[in-house]
């Protein structure tokens, strides 16, 4: 595996419906299973597709797709349900095998709920592909490992790969004393004077500058793949993984002429803590995406 | 972090498109009404130790 560590969590299935497409909820327990001062780098659900009973009629090359959707379902405080879309791929009806889903943006938003975490759900369905009033019902052939009497081997799974941040991460903030150059990523302090900028001289009251931050250095790699990495994921990069206001007041021109104090928030102005991830891999953020 | 960006989310925020030309006020920190002083300074607190005492 790419990951350092590597972890696999069965899934319980919580629910199953059959209409006009077909849908499965499976439920995984994740608590504690992410350890402590780790980054999740991928999660991926595998879902057993189980071969098509020996009757059923072979289709056409075109209607023989159907389109699996893997979404996060989420029961909201006041008892309503949600759904996040995560992944979709089209599988062939007449296939069978392990079917793998990116599920990352799914447990990345359920570590931000508060604990105590419900389990992760995710919902499965089935639609028929092509879409209109033409189209075949073969995704209903496509079953998998969960809806059946099969044993513990075809049951739903979720690979969690992870990195140890001790040894992968970020060090928090850098030392003054240490050069920039070949350091390891870390958080570095600035200063904007911003009373030395002629356009705020006289514009910004508070604060006559910002101590600010900035991410520096590099980040370690993970070692090289065995299996295929994860797509469209470049090297990992030291970023702001979490960001936050500052307040500034200004003389702002009001009715008359007249220029009257006012109170601003610039959104993510301040760095507060950096970050390694990877380009096109999602970084933490808040529960409701 | 440079000064242009900072202008840019200033700008953003009012909604301008350039910084204004405002004559030079005296006693500028005098100006600033006590209440907006207070929010202003409950900002900062929480900007710079929001996440410390989540912890």
């Amino acid at each position: 595996r790419f990951s350092q560590s590597f972890r696999e969590v069965a899934g319980r299935l919580l629910a199953s419906e059959a209409s006009e497409a077909s849908a499965l909820v499976l439920a995984f327990g994740l608590e504690r299973r992410l350890p402590a001062g780790s980054e999740l780098v991928r999660a991926a659900l595998r879902l057993f597709q189980r071969p098509p009973p020996p009757a059923a009629p072979r289709r056409p090359e075109r209607s023989a797709r159907a389109q699996v959707t893997v979404e996060w379902l989420r029961v909201l405080p006041d008892g309503s349900r949600r759904a996040w879309l995560v992944d979709s791929r089209l599988v062939n009806v007449h296939d069978s095998g392990w079917k793998a889903f990116d599920v990352t943006d799914a447990v990345t938003f359920w570590r931000q709920l508060s604990p105590p975490r419900p389990p992760l759900l995710l919902r499965v369905s089935v639609r028929r592909e092509p879409l209109g009033p033409g189209a075949a019902g073969a995704h209903r052939l496509v079953r998998f490992g969960a809806q059946g009497p099969e044993g513990a081997e075809a049951a739903p799974r979720l690979e969690l790969h992870t990195l140890d941040l001790e040894a992968y991460g970020a060090q928090g903030d850098c030392r003054p004393e240490a050069p920039a150059e070949g350091a390891r990523c870390c958080r570095r302090e600035s200063y904007l004077d911003l009373q030395g900028l002629r356009w705020a001289a006289h514009w910004v009251l508070e604060p006559p500058g910002l101590l600010l931050h900035e991410c520096a250095g590099a980040c370690r790699q993970p070692p090289a793949p065995r299996a295929p990495p994860a797509p469209f994921l470049g090297p990992r990069r030291c970023v702001a993984a979490e960001t936050g206001p500052v307040p500034v007041i200004v003389r702002a021109a009001a009715e008359g002429g007249e220029a009257r104090p006012r109170l601003l928030s610039l959104p993510d102005l301040r760095v507060r803590r950096c970050g390694c991830a990877a380009d096109g891999a999602p970084l933490p953020r808040p529960a409701a995406p | 972090l440079t000064g242009e960006q900072v202008l840019h989310s200033l700008l953003e925020q009012l909604q301008l498109s350039q910084a204004p030309v405002l004559p030079g006020a005296g006693a500028q920190g005098a100006a600033i009404p006590a209440p907006m002083r207070a929010q202003y300074v409950a900002l900062l607190h929480r900007s710079h130790g929001g996440r410390s005492r989540e912890k």
